[in-house]
């Protein structure tokens, strides 16, 4: 479902020069969910942006699907992040002048395309928001502001979500009801999902398990056990 | 070195009536090391920030030190919150414009303040930032920013420290730097700390967890375990 080929990101040159990323190859396949766990700063939000076309790499190639994104325009590449693509931010990166309902459907009032209703309330009920649709995100604590987020990468049911530590600020309850509902978009719809985690609990809801260090994967677990 | 007395916040009104906290009765002694958990929106944001005279409650009163804080102007309010109070924002909030040594001290250049370098040069690497610290907040990973953040708080030494989350955006490891230097700031200089954390690996550096529950305070432990 994704992939990179001798994927490098670096900043800055000199003394300030800032290997994030050193030569990665990974791949994901269809219907799989993988952890990324490591140190931070070790990379893991910089092969997240890259891999959903956020960033430019700054050598090798990224793959969605068997397109190479980098030979995409602008144009091509917004539509298939918006169509393909759902992206759980670190930071969240909610729009504060609209609702959680508004922020969570934004990406197919965007894409003019009608969410699937009874998904949509599923995705709601698993994030439990139902009484704050209403609220704009400063009316919102950290955690619901997070689970925002997640609603608005997982509502239009796309075939890869990236999830950039989507439960970091949420209890351990409420984090099992969304790493449950993630679990169950693999098994049932053959959705594909990476999420970055700190946590190995949630880490081991996966099907494997990435460890990346200073910007290289040093690591692999398969089928983990918290 | 703080405490509440029935303190009540209430937002909005009628059918989009949230009590983010129910007459709560707390207090935090000098040199006391508390952890607060409760699920994602049961009010601990909210107590940290009216504590600290951030918001201000609906209802009932907060202490600092002996000073109602309620009672105070704006002007000695930023006053002892810029001289004796450190505080983790759960979103960070650091200035984007300034690098991160210029967030850590920041504080301390508002008041005027000369810092203790031993003690700064401490923080900075219990927090891991020493490379970083001419770097600006988009040029951070998260983990990297929520450091910026905890490094701001701890700088000046102040009495009391309340920090909101300080390690969920961290691996175990850059984590457990901090807390145990949280904890030396409490057994060492006398400092208070208030930390709120989903993590019970976190409230166990603490000499007591409470816990809160639709803005209550619903069961206390002492000297926890993980
Ligand atoms: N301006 C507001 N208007 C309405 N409700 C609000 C407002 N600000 C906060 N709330 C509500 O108050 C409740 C408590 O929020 P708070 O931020 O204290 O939760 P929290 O315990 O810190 O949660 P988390 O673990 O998710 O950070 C939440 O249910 C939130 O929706
Ligand atoms: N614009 C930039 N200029 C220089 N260095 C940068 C820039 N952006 C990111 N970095 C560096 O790249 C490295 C990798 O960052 P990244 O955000 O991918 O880490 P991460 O693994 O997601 O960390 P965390 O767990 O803290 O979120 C970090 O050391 C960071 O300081
Ligand atoms: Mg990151
Ligand atoms: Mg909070």
């Amino acid at each position: 479902a994704a992939s990179t080929t001798a994927a490098s990101k670096i900043y800055g040159s000199g003394d300030t020069r800032v290997v994030a990323l050193d030569k990665v190859d990974v791949s994901f396949a269809q219907g799989q969910f993988t952890a990324i766990m490591g140190p931070s700063g070790s990379g893991k939000s910089t092969l997240m942006h890259c891999l959903a076309g956020l960033d430019r790499l700054t050598d090798g190639a990224v793959r969605i699907g068997d397109v190479n994104i980098s030979e995409l325009s602008e144009k091509d590449l917004t539509l298939l992040r918006r169509n393909k693509i759902g992206f759980v931010f670190q930071a969240f990166n909610l729009v504060p002048t609209l609702t959680a309902i508004e922020n969570i459907t934004l990406p197919m009032d965007l894409g003019k395309t009608k969410p699937d209703q009874a998904h949509l309330d599923e995705v709601i009920r698993a994030v439990g928001l139902a009484d704050r649709l209403k609220h704009k995100p400063n009316e919102l604590s950290g955690g619901q502001q997070q689970r925002v987020a997640v609603a608005r990468a997982l509502g239009s049911r796309p075939d890869v979500i990236f999830a950039d530590e989507p439960t970091g600020n949420l209890d351990s309850q409420t984090g099992a009801e969304i790493l449950a509902f993630m679990r169950r978009a693999v098994n049932e719809f053959g959705q594909t999902i990476v999420m970055v985690t700190h946590d190995p609990v949630a880490a081991s809801y996966a099907d494997r398990v990435l460890f990346l260090n200073d910007g290289r994967i040093v690591n692999e677990l398969q089928n983990p056990d918290a």
